[in-house]
Protein backbone atom coordinates (compact mmCIF):
# COMPACT_ATOMS: atom_id res chain seq x y z
CA UNK A 1 0.00 0.00 0.00
CA UNK A 2 2.20 2.65 -1.34
CA UNK A 3 5.76 3.83 -0.87
CA UNK A 4 6.58 5.40 2.61
CA UNK A 5 8.60 8.77 1.23
CA UNK A 6 10.82 10.53 3.58
CA UNK A 7 11.68 13.98 4.61
CA UNK A 8 14.82 14.26 3.03
CA UNK A 9 14.28 17.33 0.75
CA UNK A 10 11.37 19.23 2.71
CA UNK A 11 13.03 21.18 5.27
CA UNK A 12 16.55 22.76 4.34
CA UNK A 13 19.24 22.95 7.17
CA UNK A 14 19.12 25.51 9.50
CA UNK B 1 23.61 27.89 34.18
CA UNK B 2 20.79 26.11 33.94
CA UNK B 3 18.01 25.76 36.74
CA UNK B 4 14.98 25.00 35.46
CA UNK B 5 12.02 23.79 37.77
CA UNK B 6 9.07 22.03 37.38
CA UNK B 7 6.28 22.18 39.55
CA UNK B 8 5.15 18.48 38.89
CA UNK B 9 7.76 16.07 37.30
CA UNK B 10 5.03 14.86 35.57
CA UNK B 11 5.09 17.04 32.57
CA UNK B 12 8.72 16.27 32.05
CA UNK B 13 8.14 12.65 31.92
CA UNK B 14 5.16 12.95 30.05
CA UNK B 15 6.38 14.56 27.56
CA UNK B 16 9.74 12.35 27.06
CA UNK B 17 7.68 9.78 27.56
CA UNK B 18 5.41 10.79 24.13
CA UNK B 19 8.81 10.88 22.16
CA UNK B 20 11.53 8.45 23.46
CA UNK B 21 10.22 5.08 21.74
CA UNK B 22 10.79 7.04 18.22
CA UNK B 23 14.15 8.76 18.44
CA UNK B 24 16.74 8.28 21.08
CA UNK B 25 19.43 10.69 20.48
CA UNK B 26 18.31 14.14 20.88
CA UNK B 27 19.86 17.47 21.71
CA UNK B 28 18.16 20.03 24.03
CA UNK B 29 18.29 23.55 23.68
CA UNK B 30 17.85 25.60 26.29
CA UNK B 31 18.27 29.46 25.81
CA UNK B 32 16.12 32.68 27.94
CA UNK B 33 12.78 31.15 26.25
CA UNK B 34 12.52 27.94 27.46
CA UNK B 35 13.93 24.53 25.84
CA UNK B 36 13.59 23.31 22.98
CA UNK B 37 14.55 20.33 20.56
CA UNK B 38 14.34 18.62 17.67
CA UNK B 39 15.39 15.09 16.09
CA UNK B 40 14.21 12.82 13.04
CA UNK B 41 14.21 9.16 13.73
CA UNK B 42 16.61 6.77 12.08
CA UNK B 43 14.76 6.08 9.06
CA UNK B 44 14.19 9.80 8.10
CA UNK B 45 10.21 9.77 8.24
CA UNK B 46 9.59 11.39 11.43
CA UNK B 47 10.79 14.62 13.14
CA UNK B 48 9.86 15.19 16.14
CA UNK B 49 10.09 18.96 17.93
CA UNK B 50 9.08 19.67 21.07
CA UNK B 51 9.28 23.50 22.53
CA UNK B 52 8.48 23.86 26.72
CA UNK B 53 8.08 27.71 27.20
CA UNK B 54 9.21 29.60 30.18
CA UNK B 55 5.81 29.59 31.44
CA UNK B 56 5.46 26.17 31.57
CA UNK B 57 8.22 26.33 34.96
CA UNK B 58 7.78 27.04 38.12
CA UNK B 59 11.08 28.75 37.96
CA UNK B 60 13.42 29.02 34.76
CA UNK B 61 16.86 30.60 34.61
CA UNK B 62 19.18 30.00 31.65
CA UNK B 63 21.67 32.36 31.55
CA UNK B 64 23.66 31.39 28.08
CA UNK B 65 22.44 28.89 25.67
CA UNK B 66 23.59 25.54 26.58
CA UNK B 67 23.19 22.18 24.67
CA UNK B 68 22.53 19.14 26.37
CA UNK B 69 22.98 16.16 24.27
CA UNK B 70 21.03 13.09 25.44
CA UNK B 71 20.34 9.78 25.43
CA UNK B 72 16.71 9.76 25.93
CA UNK B 73 16.56 5.82 27.29
CA UNK B 74 18.97 6.85 29.99
CA UNK B 75 16.90 10.11 30.63
CA UNK B 76 13.96 7.82 30.76
CA UNK B 77 15.02 5.87 33.15
CA UNK B 78 16.31 8.18 35.29
CA UNK B 79 12.66 10.33 35.32
CA UNK B 80 11.36 7.31 36.56
CA UNK B 81 12.96 7.33 39.47
CA UNK B 82 11.12 10.25 40.72
CA UNK B 83 7.71 10.82 41.57
CA UNK B 84 4.82 12.22 39.33
CA UNK B 85 4.37 15.39 42.01
CA UNK B 86 7.35 15.97 42.86
CA UNK B 87 9.01 19.54 41.90
CA UNK B 88 11.99 18.42 39.85
CA UNK B 89 14.66 20.76 38.85
CA UNK B 90 16.99 20.44 35.56
CA UNK B 91 20.12 21.85 36.28
CA UNK B 92 23.29 22.31 34.11
CA UNK B 93 26.68 24.50 33.86
CA UNK B 94 27.50 26.53 31.19
CA UNK B 95 29.28 23.73 29.52
CA UNK B 96 28.37 20.86 30.96
CA UNK B 97 28.76 17.31 30.78
CA UNK B 98 26.21 16.05 32.69
CA UNK B 99 22.64 17.51 33.64
CA UNK B 100 21.81 16.96 37.28
CA UNK B 101 18.02 15.93 37.88
CA UNK B 102 16.72 16.84 41.45
CA UNK B 103 13.63 15.24 42.72
CA UNK B 104 12.05 17.43 45.95
CA UNK B 105 9.08 16.19 47.96
CA UNK B 106 8.02 18.80 49.74
CA UNK B 107 6.26 17.54 52.54
CA UNK B 108 7.82 14.82 53.13
CA UNK B 109 11.39 16.55 53.72
CA UNK B 110 12.93 13.98 50.90
CA UNK B 111 15.36 15.16 47.90
CA UNK B 112 17.07 12.72 45.50
CA UNK B 113 19.56 13.86 42.96
CA UNK B 114 20.77 12.28 39.57
CA UNK B 115 23.03 12.77 37.26
CA UNK B 116 22.99 12.01 33.19
CA UNK B 117 26.18 11.74 31.34
CA UNK B 118 25.52 14.11 28.46
CA UNK B 119 26.78 13.28 24.80
CA UNK B 120 27.99 15.57 21.95
CA UNK B 121 25.21 14.71 19.05
CA UNK B 122 25.62 15.54 15.41
CA UNK B 123 22.56 16.13 14.26
CA UNK B 124 21.48 18.85 11.83
CA UNK B 125 18.85 21.60 13.07
CA UNK B 126 16.19 21.64 10.38
CA UNK B 127 14.10 24.87 9.26
CA UNK B 128 10.64 23.26 10.04
CA UNK B 129 8.68 27.02 9.86
CA UNK B 130 6.66 27.98 7.31
CA UNK B 131 5.35 25.23 5.86
CA UNK B 132 1.84 25.93 3.91
CA UNK B 133 -0.67 23.42 4.78
CA UNK B 134 -4.00 22.77 2.57
CA UNK B 135 -6.24 21.78 5.86
CA UNK B 136 -6.12 22.34 9.52
CA UNK B 137 -7.94 19.73 11.47
CA UNK B 138 -8.43 20.22 15.05
CA UNK B 139 -9.66 17.44 17.13
CA UNK B 140 -9.91 15.29 20.48
CA UNK B 141 -5.97 14.00 21.04
CA UNK B 142 -8.23 10.51 22.40
CA UNK B 143 -10.76 10.42 19.54
CA UNK B 144 -7.34 10.35 17.01
CA UNK B 145 -5.70 7.92 18.84
CA UNK B 146 -8.63 6.03 18.84
CA UNK B 147 -9.03 5.48 15.29
CA UNK B 148 -4.92 4.99 14.69
CA UNK B 149 -5.84 2.11 16.96
CA UNK B 150 -8.71 1.08 16.02
CA UNK B 151 -7.61 0.88 12.20
CA UNK B 152 -4.12 -0.31 12.50
CA UNK B 153 -5.61 -3.71 12.82
CA UNK B 154 -6.68 -3.76 9.31
CA UNK B 155 -3.34 -2.05 7.93
CA UNK B 156 -0.64 -1.05 8.16
CA UNK B 157 -1.70 2.24 6.55
CA UNK B 158 -4.19 5.05 7.27
CA UNK B 159 -5.80 6.80 4.28
CA UNK B 160 -6.87 10.49 5.28
CA UNK B 161 -9.30 12.26 3.56
CA UNK B 162 -10.37 15.72 4.31
CA UNK B 163 -13.24 17.87 2.15
CA UNK B 164 -15.24 20.42 3.95
CA UNK B 165 -17.53 18.24 5.81
CA UNK B 166 -15.56 15.46 6.55
CA UNK B 167 -12.79 14.02 7.63
CA UNK B 168 -12.65 10.47 7.25
CA UNK B 169 -10.29 8.15 8.03
CA UNK B 170 -9.53 4.88 5.80
CA UNK B 171 -7.67 1.30 6.45
CA UNK B 172 -7.68 -1.55 3.56
CA UNK B 173 -6.21 -4.69 4.74
CA UNK B 174 -5.94 -8.53 4.24
CA UNK B 175 -8.95 -9.26 6.51
CA UNK B 176 -11.40 -6.07 5.55
CA UNK B 177 -11.34 -2.91 5.74
CA UNK B 178 -13.02 -0.16 7.94
CA UNK B 179 -13.45 3.49 7.47
CA UNK B 180 -14.13 6.26 10.59
CA UNK B 181 -15.50 9.58 9.63
CA UNK B 182 -15.52 12.35 11.26
CA UNK B 183 -17.54 15.64 10.85
CA UNK B 184 -16.84 19.18 12.37
CA UNK B 185 -18.84 20.20 15.51
CA UNK B 186 -19.01 22.73 18.26
CA UNK B 187 -19.46 21.27 22.08
CA UNK B 188 -20.30 24.32 23.77
CA UNK B 189 -20.06 22.66 27.01
CA UNK B 190 -16.92 20.41 26.65
CA UNK B 191 -14.96 23.07 23.73
CA UNK B 192 -12.04 20.07 24.27
CA UNK B 193 -14.54 17.62 22.07
CA UNK B 194 -15.21 19.92 19.27
CA UNK B 195 -13.89 19.32 15.99
CA UNK B 196 -12.95 21.64 13.81
CA UNK B 197 -12.04 21.97 9.83
CA UNK B 198 -10.35 24.61 8.10
CA UNK B 199 -9.93 24.13 4.43
CA UNK B 200 -8.56 25.54 1.18
CA UNK B 201 -8.00 22.59 -0.57
CA UNK B 202 -9.43 18.67 -0.17
CA UNK B 203 -6.98 16.63 1.06
CA UNK B 204 -5.93 12.71 0.30
CA UNK B 205 -3.08 11.18 2.15
CA UNK B 206 -1.78 7.71 3.54
CA UNK B 207 0.59 7.69 5.95
CA UNK B 208 2.31 4.07 7.58
CA UNK B 209 0.24 3.11 10.49
CA UNK B 210 3.18 2.47 12.75
CA UNK B 211 4.70 6.03 12.37
CA UNK B 212 1.09 7.33 13.96
CA UNK B 213 1.29 4.52 16.61
CA UNK B 214 4.30 6.44 17.49
CA UNK B 215 2.54 9.95 17.36
CA UNK B 216 -0.29 9.24 19.17
CA UNK B 217 2.16 8.58 22.17
CA UNK B 218 1.67 12.13 22.70
CA UNK B 219 -1.99 12.06 23.25
CA UNK B 220 -1.97 12.45 27.23
CA UNK B 221 0.04 16.22 27.09
CA UNK B 222 -3.08 17.51 25.34
CA UNK B 223 -7.23 17.09 24.89
CA UNK B 224 -6.66 17.76 21.26
CA UNK B 225 -4.76 17.56 18.40
CA UNK B 226 -4.12 20.08 15.69
CA UNK B 227 -3.24 18.01 12.07
CA UNK B 228 -2.17 20.35 9.20
CA UNK B 229 -2.42 18.35 5.94
CA UNK B 230 -0.81 19.22 2.37
CA UNK B 231 -0.63 16.94 -0.62
CA UNK B 232 2.38 15.04 -0.93
CA UNK B 233 3.87 17.03 2.00
CA UNK B 234 5.00 15.52 5.46
CA UNK B 235 1.80 16.73 7.76
CA UNK B 236 2.09 18.11 11.05
CA UNK B 237 0.66 16.66 14.33
CA UNK B 238 0.87 18.86 17.28
CA UNK B 239 0.13 18.86 20.73
CA UNK B 240 -0.16 21.87 22.76
CA UNK B 241 1.43 22.58 25.88
CA UNK B 242 0.34 25.19 28.73
CA UNK B 243 3.31 27.08 26.86
CA UNK B 244 5.08 25.12 24.15
CA UNK B 245 3.85 22.08 22.04
CA UNK B 246 5.21 18.95 20.79
CA UNK B 247 4.97 18.34 17.38
CA UNK B 248 5.61 15.84 15.14
CA UNK B 249 5.92 15.82 11.22
CA UNK B 250 5.19 12.90 9.18
CA UNK B 251 6.51 12.23 5.78
CA UNK B 252 3.03 10.26 3.42
CA UNK B 253 3.47 7.40 1.80
CA UNK B 254 2.73 7.98 -2.19
CA UNK B 255 1.87 5.59 -4.73
CA UNK B 256 4.20 4.38 -6.77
Amino acid sequence: TGVQGRLDGFFKVR
Amino acid sequence: MLEAKFEEASLFKKVIDSFKDCVQLVNFNCSEHGIAAQAVDDSRVLLVSLSIGTESFQDFRCDRNVTLGADLSSLSKILRCGNNNDNLTLIADDTPDSLLLLFEDTKKDRISEYSLKLMDIDADFLDIEGMQYDTTITMPSAEFAKVVRDLNQLSDSLNILVTKDTVKFVAEGDIGSGSVIVKPHTDMDKPDDSVKVELDKPVDLTFGSKYLLDIIKGAGLSNQITIKLSSETPALFEFGLQSGYLQFFLAPKFNE
